[in-house]
Formats: structure tokens, sequence, C-alpha cells
């Protein structure tokens, strides 16, 4: 299914940095919290 | 006179950060080349390596998959859906435009 | 005073820039002191106990992702391993290599703020001299700050 842009964190490999992969993390968690 | 005095003081400034923020420029550049110089020694490509038991130790009890991926391969998570109705279910998707994806099952125990 | 204005904000950009160039700065330096030090650990290894058993080594660089033991992935995969589709029914985690190598202590415990003398000597021999002065700003816990 293909998801519109503004409703998804992106990373790329071998060109983004760690914080990118925390911004997904931290993402994940607040919506498990909310949920 | 007080604005203008502030003003030649903030211009001041300015040039002042100007310099420090082209000599972080350099820096980073000197840093990018120098972990490039490192990585690009065959010797230390090859021992570029952890092992399974490295892993495991510090993510205890977890369920663990490494990935290893051509660079600039795409790894999009959609930010989940909240409310009645909706699966909690949470998605990696994994995509690459310039050959396959390795993905390991570390922890098979 | 407008113009004073204006170059107050231009200041304030340029504060904010110089702090996210020094801090992507000093990630680099992490990233260089730890895989220097994989590499020695690793070399060290392999003198004393030979090199690692078939499949039991993950080469760099790659990514990890960590969810508890009780989630269920449901996982797709393209024919030719280019795209893949996780479905998991619980939260995880995603971890670069970096964050791995931090973890074991290949940084020394210097993204931290928390290392040796010892091991501060080591990581200042693993960079250029012109950029100690990071390293000594990372001793003094900037990051961790």
């Amino acid at each position: 299914t293909k998801v519109a842009a503004e409703n998804r964190l992106l990373y790329c490999f071998d060109r983004n940095p760690s914080k990118s992969l925390q911004m997904i993390n931290n993402m994940i968690r607040i919506k498990s919290e909310a949920k | 006179t007080e604005i203008s005095d502030k003003l030649y003081g903030i211009q001041d400034e300015l040039d002042e950060l100007a310099r420090q923020e082209e000599l972080l420029d350099q820096h980073k550049n000197w840093v990018q080349q120098s972990i490039k110089n490192v990585t690009d020694e065959a010797e230390n490509t090859r021992l570029a390596y952890v092992t399974h038991e490295d892993i495991c130790r510090h993510f205890k009890g977890d369920t663990l998959l490494a990935i290893q991926a051509p660079t600039g391969t795409h790894l999009e998570v959609p930010i989940p859906e909240i409310g009645p109705g909706f699966k909690k279910t949470y998605q990696i998707n994994l995509k690459s435009n310039s050959g396959p994806i390795n993905v390991l099952l570390v922890n098979k125990d | 005073a407008q113009e004073c204005q204006n170059l107050e904000l231009e200041k304030q950009r340029r504060l904010e820039r110089i702090k996210h160039k020094t801090q992507q700065i000093q990630e680099l330096i992490l990233q260089q002191i730890a895989f220097k030090n994989l590499v020695q650990r690793n070399k060290e290894l392999e003198r004393t106990q030979g090199p690692p058993a078939p499949n039991s080594a993950i080469q760099l660089p790659y990514i990890i992702v960590n969810t508890s033991k009780k989630t269920v992935i449901d996982c797709s995969i393209s024919k030719d391993k280019d795209e893949y589709l996780f479905n998991f029914n619980n939260t995880f985690e995603i971890h670069d290599d970096i964050e791995v190598l931090k973890r074991m202590g290949m940084a020394y415990g210097l993204e931290k703020g928390q290392c040796t003398k010892h091991e501060l000597a080591k990581c200042l021999a693993s960079v250029p001299k012109a950029l100690e002065p990071y390293v000594l700003d990372l001793a003094r816990g900037s990051m961790a700050n």
C-alpha cells in the first residue's frame, strides 16, 4: 500500500544520521503510549 | 547613537560567527576524510564486524533483526493511525534500487 | 532599529547552525573513535582466538531492529530481495551500527562524558590533532548535556 509522504518517517542507509532513527523510535513510542 | 553602536556590535559578532562557521566546515571535511581513510583500508574493512554475541549482550531478551542494505536504500515507517477500530500494528518498508537487502534474525535461539 | 532586529535574527540563525555543525562533528568523531576501537579489538581477538566462526559475525554497516520476544513479525519479501514489508504487532526500535558500538563501549563512554584519563588519551590519539578540542569537549560531557 502506498502511504502519503506526510504520514511516514524515512531513513536512508549510509546517508541519514542516527538521529533519523531516533525520531522513528520516538514516534513509535509516542504512538504506542497514545494507543 | 545607541542603536548604531549596537548595530556595529552585532555586525562584528556576525563576522566572528561567520569565521567560526567556516572553521567548522573545514573541521567537518577533515573528520569525514579521516573516517574515509580509516574505513577504506582493506584490513580495517575486513575487521569491521561485530559478533552476534556483541549485539545480543546489549539488546537482552529481544528479537533482533540485522539489516544490511546498499547505500541509499530507503527505510520507511508509516505513522500508525490511532483510535478505535485501528489495528495495533507497526510497519517497516525497505526498498533498494541498487541490489538485494540482507535481513538476518540474529538470536535464533 | 529594524536592521538591528534583522541582524539579531541572523545572529540567532548562525548560532543555531554553529551548534548543529559542532554536534555533527562530535558525532563523526565518536564514529571514528568507535570504529578504530572495534577494529583494534577484533585484531586482538583474532590474534588470540582466531577469526570468528562462520555466520557468527555481522559486517558493518548494518542496522538493528529490536522488538520484544513476544512480538509477532509478519514479513513479505520481493523475489529479488530488494523490497521488504514487515508488520509488527508490537513496538520496535531501530538502531544503526554506531549506536551498537556505543553500547558496546567502543567509544569509551565519551558520548556520555564518562571516560577515564587513560581512555581519554586513547581517544585523543585516534583523531587528528586539530580535532582534539572536540574530544576534550565531549569528555566534559557536552553531548550528554
